[in-house]
């Protein structure tokens, strides 16, 4: 019941004892819930280094060029949060056609930031999982997250 | 988990990147 | 009047009353003029009025698809000359070209366009 801002100021302080990084099965290592969560409690902001949208592309060629899997996240069209080196532990977040959670940006004194919220309850040992937005490109990715309405490809 | 990316920095909030002068250029004289 | 363009820059530029200067802060990025050449032999020139330490300038020519968010230079639709160095750049790749300029310096600009066909 509290204003977005107030409640993302105490998100940082409360995050940690909420959700904590463990082996998946979905793809190696996920997020997952450490105690009850309630439906639309926010969960974790998808924090990392704040870049220009302009960025990106070099970026993903640096990365690609060296093997590391890319973690970015568009803010809007002019900013992009890359976690790939630099982030909070929802980088770890993995995809599911049936997701417990969803993401909003927000905006708190001027500056925008990825949240995470909780789509219904989550229960403690549950691993937290949104729809990641793929764009849709003719090379298929196949998903692994093993949902009944998986739809076998995340883009 | 961090240890398994030595490289790799956790944080608790965004961080505002800076960019270098040479942040675009492919290559530089 | 050829001016500073509003609407074809980085919003975040700032562009002086008169629209005959701007200035920038922090990254890369771009404004344009309110008018382009499209063919024949055109010239201006552009004087750094002021350029704190650590800061830099590219200056040039771009078609209206060169991107806003980038420096001049960026892409293959602009070209541009870089204060630091001296250094020439089209689609980010820096070649030598002539000394580093600083404040107080006028630049000059020329361009030699063919007739369309």
């Amino acid at each position: 019941d509290l204003p977005m801002a107030m409640r993302f100021r105490k998100l940082q302080e409360h995050a940690k004892e909420a959700v904590g990084v463990y082996r998946s099965h979905i793809h190696g290592r996920g997020l997952f819930c450490k105690r009850n969560i309630d439906s639309g409690e926010m969960v974790i902001e998808y924090a990392g280094e704040v870049i220009r949208s302009s960025l990106t592309d070099k970026r993903e060629k640096y990365y690609e060029s060296k093997g590391i899997g890319c973690y970015m996240f568009r803010i809007d069209d002019f900013e992009v949060v890359d976690a790939t080196m630099h982030g909070s532990a929802a980088r770890f977040i993995n995809h599911s056609c049936e997701p417990n959670c969803y993401s909003r940006v927000i905006n708190v004194d001027g500056k925008k930031h990825i949240v995470i919220f909780a789509m219904r309850p989550i229960s403690k040992g549950e691993e937290l999982t949104y729809d990641y937005k793929f764009p849709i490109e003719e090379v298929k990715i196949p998903c692994s997250c093993g949902s009944k309405k998986c739809r076998k490809y995340l883009n | 988990w961090s240890a398994f990316a030595p490289d790799f920095k956790e944080l608790d909030e965004n961080v505002e990147y800076e960019e270098h002068e040479s942040e675009f250029d492919i290559d530089d004289e | 009047h050829v001016l500073l363009a509003l609407h074809d820059r980085a919003p975040q530029l700032k562009v002086s009353d008169d629209r005959l200067s701007v200035t920038g802060e922090k990254g890369y990025s771009m404004i344009r003029s309110t008018h382009g050449v499209q063919c024949g032999r055109w010239y201006f020139e552009a004087r750094i009025t002021d350029m704190p330490p650590e800061s830099a300038v590219r200056i040039g020519w771009s078609q209206s698809l060169g991107n806003l968010q980038a420096p001049c230079g960026y892409d293959k639709f602009s070209y541009s000359w870089r204060s630091r160095k001296g250094t020439r750049f089209h689609q980010s790749h820096g070649k030598h070209y002539s000394e580093d300029f600083g404040k107080g310096d006028v630049l000059g600009f020329y361009i030699h366009l063919p007739p369309p066909g």
